[in-house]
Parts: C-alpha cells; structure tokens; sequence
C-alpha cells in the first residue's frame, strides 16, 4: 500500500 | 520509526556535529578529506529532492534539513573559511572522486526502484554514501593524521551504522513487507567499507600514540 513507498528513512 | 533507527539517526547527526565543532574549533581540516565532505554534501541533496513535496513527518523534514545544512557547512568551512582552508591537505586527497559519483549514477540508472528522477537520485544518493568514505580512507592511509578524525567522530560514526542495520533486522522481523533491498545491500557494503576505515584509523592512532610517548 502507498505509505510504505514513502521513504520514510533519512 | 523505531528506537534502532531514531538513534541511528541521532548518532549519525552528533558525528557530523562533531566534526564540523572539531573544525570550527581548532581552525583546522588536516588530515580530513574534503572530497568525502563533498560526497557527503552530495548524498544528503540527492537524497532529499522530495524535502518540499513529501512531507513524511516533522522530524523528518527537520532532520533532512539539518543534515543538509550541517555537511554543507563543513563543505563551506574547508572551502572558503581563511584559516581552516590552508590546512587542507589538497595534494594527498587526490583520490578520484568523480569516477565514484559517474559510476554510482550509471548503477542508480540500472538499478532503481522506480525509473522517475526521484527515485533515480534516490537510489544514486544511497550507492554514493555507501563508497563516499573511499577518499577519507585513502587520504587516512597516506597521512596518517587523525588529529581531527576524534575517536568520538570514529565511534558515532559506526554507531550510526551499527544502529541502523539493527534497524533493518527489525523492521525485517516486524512489518508484513518490509523490503529496502537497495538500501539494505549498499548499507551493508557500507558498513563493510566503515569497518575498514577503521582499522586505518585504530592503526593509524597506536601509531601516532606510540610516536607521542616520551623517548
């Protein structure tokens, strides 16, 4: 689902 | 966000406070490469092209704005501040940086998760802070000097490595798909070339240890 795409690390 | 990754975060951030203090304190850069400072500066701009459309979280957005403002500043301090820059050892850090910079464009080009810009230089920005501590690890094997690489530099720095492979295991074990296969291998190459940083650096401070001890 989409918000794992987000990359969420730095 | 876990505690492995907060913390890797933190540590991450506090070695590159670290060594922009160091600089800023002593007035000096011997023994620091600037073209690793440079690649550095370069990862964290590529990395962060979605820091206006993206907006993950308020820590996230803060921290990719510290992170860019603090290595451009040890980028600026070894280019154009007076005193810090004549100590730049620009005849040893002659490694070939921009052969690194093409091949990990041409590697992101290849492989990448999406081919859209972002996610090219996404995965550019991740290849580059994987081999960005080559000419760090040259210019160390040369000089020798680590007056300004501080242990406490060296220790925040695996640190940060140490935590975020911590991370990765976690997150492995407790999210349904959980899967960074880019960022987890050129981590893991990473942290391999972070090991072998150092081992020059422990060799390189017995060394210069040894040198200081009363005749």
């Amino acid at each position: 689902n989409k918000d794992d795409d987000v990359k969420d690390e730095l | 966000m876990n505690i492995f990754r907060f913390a890797g975060d933190m540590t991450h951030l506090i070695s590159i406070l670290i060594l922009l203090l160091k600089i800023y304190a002593t007035k000096s850069c011997a023994g620091i490469s600037l073209k690793t400072q440079e690649l550095y500066a370069l990862v964290f701009l590529t990395r962060y092209l979605d820091l206006f459309t993206d907006y993950v979280s308020l820590y996230n957005t803060v921290m990719k704005i510290v992170f860019i403002a603090s290595s451009l500043a040890i980028v600026w301090c070894m280019r154009r501040h007076p005193l810090v820059r004549r100590s730049y050892d620009k005849d040893l850090d002659t490694f070939r940086h921009q052969y690194v910079v093409l091949a990990c464009f041409v590697l992101a080009l290849l492989l990448n998760e999406k081919f859209t810009i972002q996610e090219v230089f996404w995965a550019f920005s991740i290849y580059l802070e994987a081999v960005a501590i080559l000419p760090q690890l040259v210019l160390l094997q040369r000089s020798g000097n680590v007056d300004n690489l501080t242990g406490q530099y060296v220790l925040f720095l695996g640190a940060y490595r140490g935590l975020y492979i911590i991370n990765w295991i976690y997150r492995y074990f407790t999210e349904d798909h959980f899967t960074r296969w880019i960022a987890c291998v050129s981590g893991l190459v990473q942290t391999g070339l972070y090991a072998d940083f150092f081992y020059y650096y422990y060799l390189s401070w017995k060394t210069n240890t040894k040198l200081k001890l009363p005749a």
